[in-house]
């Protein structure tokens, strides 16, 4: 599954 | 951006300044594990591979340099620059057994096969075991010096504010990462041992010693 979640954090 | 998830990184980021200057002024690398140093140096550069590809914003690439550099910095005084005072006798976990089966559950549980993604779950799985031979060193020697303490307090409370800040983004925003969320609850138990500790002695002026 490609649902990669946003990489706001650090 | 929410206050827990700031106060996080801030707490992280204290934790980080924390270690740097007390070897830094002491000298001494004398009760630090390096071998988590440099589990933790490797936890941020495959986490924030992305600083070239992705601007997020100011903030958010500011901070993955001063961790990446801090961390890189710490290992350089610990391996190099204060050697001698480096105790390797008491530093001896085998980091190969977190590292890899760590590597091995990257590649099997993640959100998506592709080289960053792997790399990212595998930072975060690392992180969530880096402190180990830390922990592990504390109860060979049975003691740790107070500063060190309190590098330990605010780097195990930084992940504990971010599981706030994950439940704040799922009530609000809907926003979720198993992945991450499960790591870090296993990373902040790691330290509920020495939270214990570290309040009923540190914070009540005792040195904190493990019973032997």
């Amino acid at each position: 599954d490609t649902d990669t979640v946003p990489k706001d954090e650090l | 951006m929410n206050i827990f998830r700031l106060a996080g990184d801030v707490s992280h980021l204290v934790a980080i300044i924390i270690l740097l200057l007390k070897i830094w002024k002491t000298r001494s690398c004398a009760g630090i594990s390096g071998k988590s140093q440099i589990l933790f140096a490797s936890v941020f550069v495959t986490r924030y591979l992305d600083l070239f590809t992705i601007f997020i914003s100011l903030y958010n690439s500011s901070m993955k340099i001063i961790y990446i550099s801090c961390s890189i910095a710490t290992v350089y005084l610990v391996y190099f620059k204060f050697k001698a005072t480096y105790d390797g006798n008491h530093d001896t976990f085998r980091v190969e057994f977190l590292v890899v089966p760590v590597g091995g559950l990257s590649f099997l549980v993640n959100h998506d096969f592709s080289p960053m993604e792997i790399l990212w779950t595998f930072s975060i799985y690392l992180e969530s075991v880096a402190i180990l031979p830390q922990l592990f060193m504390i109860s060979k020697t049975g003691e740790a010096e107070t500063i060190t303490t309190h590098y330990l307090f605010f780097l195990g409370l930084y992940r504990g504010l971010y599981l706030i800040n994950w439940i704040w983004r799922y009530y609000f925003e809907g926003f979720f990462d198993l992945i991450a969320i499960v790591a870090g609850l296993v990373q902040t138990v790691l330290y509920c041992d020495f939270f214990y500790l570290y309040v009923t002695k540190v914070l009540k002026g005792k040195k904190l010693s493990l019973p032997a």
